[in-house]
């Protein structure tokens, strides 16, 4: 996380930290269920490696204490089926599941973030918290850090991408997220974690995108998978309770 | 003449009917019907020359050496000795018909023609019974007589011998035979051969009284009864014994009744011994049956109920046992899911009365993400013990949104809630609800 602040413990409590390919994030859905990018699991640009171990943890904001806490094990791995991996410049679809083992016990630092159900939660504007264990100041942060970010519009996002002649896809299952006039952003290690929005109405955070990928890290803008355009196929895998 | 043998029925007439029959002639027809048969004979059509005693023709019937009538003239007219419309049956299987005629028949020097006669005979059956009590009242000799009872058939006759007495050898003699009878019937009367009269001396009876399990047979002795006896010695010379179950009720003799013997069998033994002399009345014993009882049944405990109840139970009777709700019909350690226990032939219940346990519902499952609390008494899950589960707020919540679920054991041994559901509750994790969120300040 780029400028951002250094979380407490229960600021978000759904946070999971992964160790893939390297540090990435993710966010607590139910007890069972960590919602995270594709890309942690399958990188662009680099063949996925069998036997890659799959290291989650929870529950805490420091990297070494809530690696204390021990790795919770993944039962199964679901990919979206439209993510392509092979594809450099679409991260299209870079959405995806990990079912624990076990159920985790919720507790004040470790609680689940709900799923949008309309489409308000994306509206020019409206900040959100980003959240991650990533790069701040070129190097790897120890804590779990955030930063508020306001979402962009896609006519914005893709005037932004197109001034920069980038070839990445920018497609309806993505937003954006972010102020050219501030250098604040998700940068690398911070993928997978959810962009939370508070619901005013219904007093709940909800978890509206994923941190999916940007050109360099607070140059801009930042790109997040919609989750709202992946509720029923998340539902569909996890179950409608 | 050529006699009618075996026919059991046929017509004899004058020779020449119905033309004038001879002078001078002399013929005895002897007709024979089978035995067992009387002989009946009719004249339809009579003309013979009528004379005084019917001295000059005439028709002789005789039977059983015995005459039966001599006939002569002609059938409505007062002259000689006509039969008329009589009719002639013999005792025993055979009559004979004799026809005299004598030189003329004439009457003031006028020739006149007689057509002689036209007869039908035919076998009747005999009722030798009665013949047999003809021949005692005459005092004659006919054969062997039945000595008790007689029968008549067509043709025949037989002999039978009242109960307790068999029919000999010789067909028609009674002897005293009473050592296998046997009564089936759920009543009814034995006696001693003869009583009140003196019973027959020798005598070996044994009287089997045999009824359907499940009954049991009483005794009654009536008076009189009377036994030879001996003033020292208890009975040396008759005696009467009575068995049941396989042991002996006793040994009785004497003028003193028995009177009444509850034997609580179904099969009774009625032994009757005899020497060879004494002229006492013997003994009569009216038996009666019952249908056995089984004992009221009585619940165990109060929540028992005995479905309509009967002031009395017997054989075949049975009862259904049930529970108050919320209470197990239970067998030594084993729940039963319904009892019935039926009255036995023996007079008692096929299997014991159950008692009623309270329900037990078992401890509550855990509920993941929660827990429960006894709203009654703790750790009590007997019928109507109740629970309360709730969730480990505020991380869970309930999925019907409610705080919490009362359950109360049912009566059927599960836990259900208000709706009647066994399904405990579940409790699912609460999303977005940080315990400490972010918060700036700063502005």
């Amino acid at each position: 996380i780029i400028a951002g602040k250094s979380a407490q413990l229960g600021n978000f409590p759904w946070q999971a930290f992964t160790n893939i390919y390297g540090r990435g994030g993710g966010a607590l859905l139910g007890d069972r269920w960590i919602l995270t990018a594709a890309h942690i699991l399958h990188p662009k640009d680099s063949s996925s490696l069998p036997n890659t171990s799959i290291d989650v943890f929870l529950g805490h904001t420091n990297v070494d204490e809530i690696m204390k806490m021990g790795i919770r094990p993944v039962r199964r791995v679901i990919i979206h089926p439209g993510y392509n991996q092979n594809d450099t410049n679409n991260f299209d679809n870079d959405i995806a599941l990990l079912e624990l083992e076990n159920s985790v016990p919720l507790g004040p630092h470790l609680l689940p973030i709900c799923l949008p159900d309309n489409e308000t939660f994306y509206e020019k504007g409206l900040v959100g918290y980003v959240s991650g264990f990533g790069i701040e100041s070129q190097k790897l942060s120890d804590d779990l850090k955030f930063v508020s970010l306001p979402m962009a519009s896609s006519k914005n996002c893709q005037n932004w991408l197109n001034e920069k002649n980038s070839k990445q896809v920018f497609s309806t299952n993505m937003f954006c997220a972010g102020d050219k006039t501030r250098k604040q952003d998700a940068c690398q290690g911070d993928s997978g974690g959810v962009f939370a929005v508070k619901d005013e109405s219904g007093d709940r955070w909800v978890a509206t995108g994923i941190v999916s990928w940007g050109i360099g890290c607070s140059k801009g803008y930042g790109f997040y998978t919609k989750v709202l355009k992946y509720v029923d196929w998340i539902k569909k895998e996890i179950g409608e309770s | 003449s050529i006699p009618i043998i075996n026919k059991l029925y046929g017509e004899v007439t004058s020779p020449m009917y119905p033309k004038s029959y001879p002078n001078n002639y002399d013929e005895t027809r002897e007709i024979v019907v089978p035995q067992g048969y009387s002989v009946k004979l009719v004249f339809w059509q009579f003309d013979l020359e009528p004379s005084e005693g019917c001295f000059y023709d005439y028709v002789k019937i005789s039977a059983d050496k015995k005459d039966l009538g001599r006939f002569c003239g002609q059938l409505g007219s007062t002259p000689g000795n006509p039969p008329s419309q009589k009719e002639f049956v013999s005792q025993g299987n055979q009559m004979w018909l004799t026809f005299h005629t004598d030189f003329s028949n004439e009457e003031n020097g006028t020739t006149i023609f007689y057509k002689g006669f036209l007869a039908y005979f035919q076998a009747v059956d005999m009722d030798e019974c009665a013949a047999q009590d003809n021949a005692i009242e005459e005092n004659s000799n006919l054969g062997l007589r039945c000595e008790h009872l007689c029968h008549n058939s067509v043709g025949s006759y037989f002999c039978s011998c009242r109960p307790g007495y068999k029919l000999q050898a010789d067909k028609h003699s009674c002897r005293a035979e009473c050592s296998n009878e046997l009564f089936t019937e759920t009543s009814g009367y034995i006696s001693s051969l003869e009583y009140p009269q003196a019973y027959p001396p020798d005598m070996r009876c044994n009287y089997s009284i045999r009824v359907d399990r499940g009954l049991t047979i009483n005794l009654k002795f009536l008076e009189p009864f009377e036994i030879d006896d001996h003033q020292q010695v208890h009975c040396p010379y008759d005696q009467l014994q009575v068995y049941a179950n396989g042991k002996s009720f006793g040994e009785y003799c004497g003028r003193k009744s028995p009177g009444v013997m509850d034997t609580s069998s179904n099969a009774v033994d009625v032994l009757f011994f005899t020497d060879e002399s004494g002229d006492s009345g013997g003994w009569k014993i009216h038996y009666t049956t019952e249908v056995i009882k089984c004992p009221q049944p009585k619940a165990l405990d109060k929540f028992t109920v005995i479905n309509n109840l009967q002031p009395q139970y017997q054989f075949r009777d049975y009862l259904i046992v049930t529970c108050k709700l919320g209470y197990q019909l239970t067998e030594g350690n084993q729940q039963l899911k319904s009892f019935t226990s039926v009255c036995q032939d023996d007079g008692t219940w096929h299997r014991p009365m159950p008692y009623c346990k309270i329900v037990n519902c078992g401890a509550p499952k855990k509920l993941p993400n929660g827990n429960f609390k006894y709203l009654t008494k703790e750790g009590g899950n007997t019928y109507k013990a109740e629970i309360l589960y709730t969730c480990q707020e505020p991380y869970y919540r309930m999925v019907n949104g409610e705080e919490n679920a009362k359950y109360t054991c049912s009566a059927q041994g599960t836990w259900k809630d208000k709706h009647g559901n066994e399904k405990i509750p579940r409790c699912l994790p609460v999303c977005g609800k940080p315990v400490n969120p972010v918060v700036e300040n700063q502005r």
